[in-house]
């Protein structure tokens, strides 16, 4: 089977959490 | 900060509700691959919100996907 989810996606930045380096 | 709920998201705008699915999915994303989490739940935020919010109340189906999107991250990696 294929996989719906796409590589390509944009990355999600959630505003309430801190972004790992 | 109760469970998310299909009648909180029906008020906000369609961007709004991907933020707001988003916000939960990503620390529990974040929990199980730490690495890659905004790319991972960047991908999982193209399904149907409906299946967005059955991951948020179910940890199986979540880890699945995430299982399921390090795959195909790591198939498309293989390509380039």
């Amino acid at each position: 089977r294929k996989s719906t989810l796409n590589p390509n996606a944009k990355e999600f930045n959630p505003r309430s959490y801190a972004q790992p380096k | 900060q109760g469970p998310l709920t299909a009648t909180m998201l029906s008020s906000a705008s369609p961007e709004e509700q991907k933020e707001m699915l988003g916000e939960r999915l990503f620390p529990l994303v974040r929990s199980i691959q730490p690495t890659k989490a905004s790319k991972i739940t960047g991908m999982l935020l193209e399904l149907d919100n409906s299946e967005l919010l059955h991951m948020l109340e179910s940890p199986e189906s979540l880890r699945s996907m995430v299982d399921e999107a390090i795959g195909v991250l790591q198939a498309h990696q293989a390509e380039e």
